[in-house]
């Protein structure tokens, strides 16, 4: 029942984390029930939404290793609607002990097909800097890939890296996996490379980029040392409206 | 002969190939003879430094599958003083190609062993985001690592993971593996993150951290769309003047 988005992109520092907090966050806000799955074994995600480095029992290794996603491993969040499975740097020893699996890419979708995750309406994976065996695990899991793409000159050259790995993945296992969009990241109008990455985009990707832009904005990057999304650290901040705006983009498809 | 330095930090974005790419270029400028070695497979450091995608036929994955770094995998540069090893996505196959090689982590260190670097008195490893086996091979070869830290909170919660695998490379295979120093980048001195990022990472880790910081600079991350460093790009920008006085305070250790 939940749309699955595999949120993703192998260039660091893009904005994958912040991306995945606040569009949860904003989709949370408008009523929808939300399940946020930390794929990132530096946890960045899990301590955004406030979860303890040591109060994290079971995390999403505890997933990709069983058979299915167990109510146990799921964490209640301080934010309505908002459920988390958060992770350890456990998560990397993930890719050695799959290594050896036979379809060692399809583990999380044969779990999620194990599981009943029918109380929520959207589940949303947050990936590391890498198209490694955790990447490719939630491409394949995905019904929907998000890119955020940082307005910078060297996020624009790993785009069609990251577009070829999407038609290997197609190939590889998940032939219905979409591009529900690419939505610039850290955008700064002042900035000639901004507006030049947002044309480059626009030309080479039409439709697949988002109307909405999240621009750079202080209080996105303040908002996870008080370990919650922006959305409630500053409501009314530039950075909470853009990820509203978002949110309402990819509703509205509903 | 060289000292070698891994610039390295699994956070992603946080101005790793920046830093190689403009120390190496401010050392060149001092006068001493740079090898830069791409170990990313995006490549950045590589298209950095002004080469084209598809004019690398030999790059770091041929040093990584060989047993010594022959000449021709050596490209000149544009830059007085600076060689490079470029890389491709081909790199990211070395991880499963190493990964049923006994002593994986050391192959670096074993050819470099091989190799004749003599002409060069620097040589910079870029490093991916991640600490997988391309990291802690450079991690093993190196006498030194150099890490970047970005002035935001992220970046500082990953800090301590890293400060613990450098433990554990110690252990696995470089007892000698010392920490040159830690560099704030991206820093904006209005920003209360940057100074908090600041304050704790002297206190933490005192003489570790460079003087020197790396204020966010527009014309540092416009430079790579330039492929050239922003010491050529804008020589007298404070990037620029920035990066020189990194060099000097890591020249001034000789
Ligand atoms: N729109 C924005 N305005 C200001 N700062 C931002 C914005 N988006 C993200 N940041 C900050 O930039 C840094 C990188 O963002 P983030 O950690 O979300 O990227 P990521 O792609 O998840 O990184 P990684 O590749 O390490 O997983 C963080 O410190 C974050 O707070
Ligand atoms: N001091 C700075 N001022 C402004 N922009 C910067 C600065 N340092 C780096 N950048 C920009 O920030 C982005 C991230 O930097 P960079 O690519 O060097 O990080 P990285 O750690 O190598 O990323 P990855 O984890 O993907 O390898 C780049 O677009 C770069 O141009
Ligand atoms: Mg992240
Ligand atoms: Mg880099």
């Amino acid at each position: 029942k939940p749309k699955i988005f595999a949120i993703a992109n192998q260039k660091g520092g893009v904005g994958k984390t912040t991306t995945t907090l606040n569009l949860a966050a904003a989709i949370a806000e408008a009523g929808f029930k939300v399940l946020v799955m930390d794929l990132d074994p530096q946890g960045n995600a899990s301590t955004g939404l406030g979860s303890h480095a040591d109060a994290r029992e079971f995390t999403t290794y505890d997933v990709l290793i069983g058979t299915n996603v167990e109510p146990r491993f799921i964490q209640k969040t301080d934010i309505e609607n908002i459920d988390l499975v958060p992770s350890t740097t456990d998560l990397s020893s993930a890719d050695i002990e799959l290594a050896s699996a036979k379809n060692r890419s399809e583990k999380l979708r044969k779990v999620f097909g194990n599981s009943d995750l029918s109380k929520y309406d959207y589940v949303l994976l947050d990936c590391p800097p890498s198209l490694n065996v955790l990447t490719v695990n939630a491409l394949i899991a995905a019904h929907a890939l998000i890119i955020p793409l940082q307005s910078e000159f060297f996020a624009l050259e790993g785009l069609s890296q990251l577009l070829m790995s999407v038609r290997e993945v197609r190939d590889l296992g998940n032939p219905d996996l979409r591009i529900e969009g690419v939505v610039l990241t850290m955008y700064d109008a002042r900035n000639r490379l901004s507006l030049q990455v947002e044309e480059d985009a626009r030309e080479n990707l039409g439709e697949l980029v988002f109307k909405t832009v999240i621009p750079r904005n202080v209080r996105i990057s303040e908002a996870p040392s008080f370990a919650m999304p922006v959305l409630s650290y500053d409501s009314r901040s530039k950075g909470a409206e853009a990820y509203r705006a978002l949110a309402q983009e990819i509703l509205a498809r509903r």
